[in-house]
């Protein structure tokens, strides 16, 4: 399950609704702009 | 007028949840034709090859893809049992599931952006249980965005 | 007057909504269900791959990874930190408890 914690995502494989991915997505983008 | 007001809340919330399960049923939707439609594509290539790709030419399903820009350098660790793995990237990537690589090959007919010919409806329609039929209808128009009550 | 009027209208909706929604659980069952039979259909697991070729025209001109992994993997991506010197950082670990975890690389060149 995703947790947005103050510094990580984590996802589980084939357990986690892959919505989480654009949340990583998301996070990632930002991070490096 | 208070019993109203606490009606409208009720309204608001259950137009909230009706609108995410509606989208959690176009994903299976969506699923169950991409992944239909590759296997049948992948057996029509094999029976006109006369034979299965090779296999480091393929990757099965399920899997997951990072995809970053070709000037990225990736530094990677491996466990020795292969149970771990750490990758350093000096440049942003993404992460996409199999089916959303599906979707980029054209297999869920267009239909998650909306945009699906009557050529791809018809196959899509053949896709899916018959009474999701109506769905995959609608979602040929474009992304069902208000609460969509079906005929049945 | 009118918010007795307003009254009845909410609670008809209301009441379609309540319709609309066990319809849609009701689908929802359905569609999991079909996609399951259709995934464990032994006839068709052969068939369900994608091709290199497949991968490299979804995400033109990128490196890409597949990777596959056993049911339950945790893969773990921390906010990538601020660069250092010019140099950005951005991680992803895997860590499987049931079986190793495999990862192609997969670049058109």
């Amino acid at each position: 399950s995703g947790n947005l914690t103050p510094n990580s995502f984590t996802y589980r494989i084939n357990n986690s609704p892959s919505k989480e991915f654009s949340d990583i997505n998301r996070m990632i983008r930002q991070g490096c702009v | 007028a208070q019993e109203c007001q606490n009606l409208e809340v009720e309204r608001q919330r259950r137009l909230e949840r009706i609108k995410q399960k509606q989208s959690q049923l176009q994903e299976l939707i969506l699923q169950q034709i991409a992944f239909k439609n590759l296997v049948q594509r992948n057996r029509q290539a094999e029976q006109q090859a006369n034979r299965p790709p090779p296999p480091n030419s393929i990757i099965h399903l399920p899997f997951i893809i990072v995809n970053t820009s070709k000037k990225t350098v990736i530094d990677c660790s491996i466990s020795n049992d292969k149970f771990e793995y750490l990758f350093n990237f000096d440049n942003m990537f993404e992460i996409h599931d199999d089916i959303e690589v599906l979707k980029r090959m054209g297999m869920a007919c267009g239909l998650e952006v909306g945009k699906c010919s009557a050529e791809d409806l018809k196959v899509a329609r053949n896709l899916v249980p018959k009474a999701l039929e109506p769905y995959v209808i609608e979602m040929a128009k474009g992304p069902i965005s208000n609460v969509y009550i079906t005929g049945g | 007057r009118e918010i007795a009027d307003k009254l009845i209208d909410l609670k008809a909706e209301l009441d379609d909504l309540a319709l609309r929604e066990d319809e849609l659980d009701q689908q929802r069952g359905w569609g999991q269900q079909s996609i399951k039979n259709v995934t464990d259909d032994s006839n068709n697991s052969p068939m369900a791959y994608v091709k290199h070729d497949d991968l490299c025209g979804a995400f033109k001109d990128e490196t890409l990874l597949a990777i596959r992994a056993p049911i339950g993997t945790q893969l773990e991506v921390p906010r990538p930190e601020d660069p250092i010197n010019g140099q950005r950082k951005c991680q992803i670990r895997l860590k499987s408890s049931s079986g190793p975890i495999d990862v192609l690389l997969v670049n058109k060149d």
